[in-house]
């Protein structure tokens, strides 16, 4: 039955949607089932693979209106699909932080849908709020994205606080599957300072191919496809290529 | 008394500790006396200026255990201030949910200490909740830090909705100071795209000065400084100096 990833990270920016879909894109290509959940109001991911946000989404199954697979859909990429997310979702801070068992929602819809996969993956919003709770305690592993800034390194320590904290009290099956550098610049000391540092700390836990920045990765979101399908020979599909190979092997 | 403008934008690592840190402090050095808030709990803001996080901050004055003088901190640059955050402030997220008038916590707070500052910056989590609400009621004008992509553009719209509740509910006199490009890649056509169509539908509330992307921007906060203290010669000061004394004329 379906491994569950959550993508986590409260600082903003770092390629949380990005790897979770191009990944995914990948591993749907390799053959696997795919289902991605958008669990950011922001709706990036949903909009990355061209879903139709005005259908129900992942706010209606976890308020108990749409089961899981009614609110599935079919991607550009075979074996990829999506369960989008639009603005309800943002209410859904408010509306879960008085209900009983607020941090498994998520879990509670997701249990249900798992053995249909092969990998679920979930996007998070940059916070450590009701949301991405739910994403950390619906999942087995969380993988980190980080970009090598300085500012990074400083949120690297409160995230793996609430990690600690949510295997604790909502899910000790949760492990750390590794820590993802994006947007690698290999110009500036500062990047490479930082994936040091890091790479000193964490050892094995950082995957080994680390992704560039690369202006076509961003182009893609804007034609509604992953990477695979908007330009194979860049440097970032390649990269994304590899680390889903990593992720396959070793998640 | 005081023009007290917030930066916000519920997308991630778009600039907005980046721009409230850098304008403050060329206008701190044009002679001005400038506060930054730090209404984030990742507390960017607080460490690219150096100030103590253990020492109470800008949750205390929400919460009624100091006044706004007593959190003060000096900087490095003379007159420049700040108010800092620290993780309780996620907190905030939740204690003020079902409190009466939640969204004027900072306004109440900034009200009792306007008179004594030409310029109050509040920098705002990437998100759309109570922290950020409270930013945008406080604040005479929201400066939006926006990166010349694709997801950037889908996020404007539901921004502009918010400031638009905003000032129907909470705030009348709320009014859009301008959107700064950040991060701009001349070299990449997405970014142009961008520009042109933001430009195009948001004519002169878009500042003219646009910030390139520069790694020494991103180096300064490691040495708990800002751009003018840390290298004044590179793109990255000279622009945000420029952008400063636009800010300084217009808003
Ligand atoms: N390797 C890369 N090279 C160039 N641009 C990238 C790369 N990865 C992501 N981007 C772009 O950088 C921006 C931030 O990435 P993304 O939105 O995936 O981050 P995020 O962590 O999901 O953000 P948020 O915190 O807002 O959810 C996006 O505009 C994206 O298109
Ligand atoms: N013009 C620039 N050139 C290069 N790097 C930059 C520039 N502006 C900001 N950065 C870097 O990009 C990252 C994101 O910027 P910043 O943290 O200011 O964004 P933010 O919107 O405040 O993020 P968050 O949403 O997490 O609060 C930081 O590591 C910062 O140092
Ligand atoms: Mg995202
Ligand atoms: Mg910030």
């Amino acid at each position: 039955s379906g491994k569950v990833i959550v993508f986590a990270n409260q600082k903003g920016g770092v390629g949380k949607t990005t790897s979770a879909v191009n990944i995914g894109a990948f591993i749907a290509e390799a053959g696997k089932r795919v289902l991605l959940i958008d669990f950011d109001p922001q709706g990036n991911m949903s909009s990355s693979v061209g879903s139709d946000r005005n259908k129900p989404g992942i706010y209606e199954v976890i308020t108990g209106k749409n089961s899981m697979e009614e609110v599935i859909q079919e991607t550009t990429v075979r074996n990829l699909y999506v369960a989008s997310s639009d603005i309800n979702l943002a209410g859904a801070n408010i509306e879960l932080i008085s209900a009983e068992k607020r941090e498994y929602f998520l879990k509670d819809a997701v249990d249900s849908a798992k053995a249909d996969w092969d990998y679920i993956f979930i996007d998070s919003p940059p916070s450590l709020g009701i949301l991405t709770l739910n994403g950390l305690t619906a999942a087995q592993e969380v993988i980190i994205p980080m970009q090598c800034e300085y500012f990074a390194l400083e949120g690297l320590t409160l995230l793996l606080k609430t990690i600690q904290q949510v295997q604790k009290t909502f899910n000790s099956g949760l492990s750390l599957g590794g820590i993802i550098f994006t947007m690698y610049d290999s110009r500036t000391r500062l990047a490479h300072e930082v994936i040091q540092e890091v790479t000193g700390y964490f050892k094995d836990k950082v995957f080994r191919t680390v992704i560039p920045r690369n202006v076509r990765l961003s182009e893609a979101p804007s034609h509604a496809v992953p990477i695979n399908q908007y330009d194979t020979t860049c440097i970032g599909a390649k990269s994304y290529q590899k680390l889903a190979q990593e992720v396959l092997d070793r998640v």
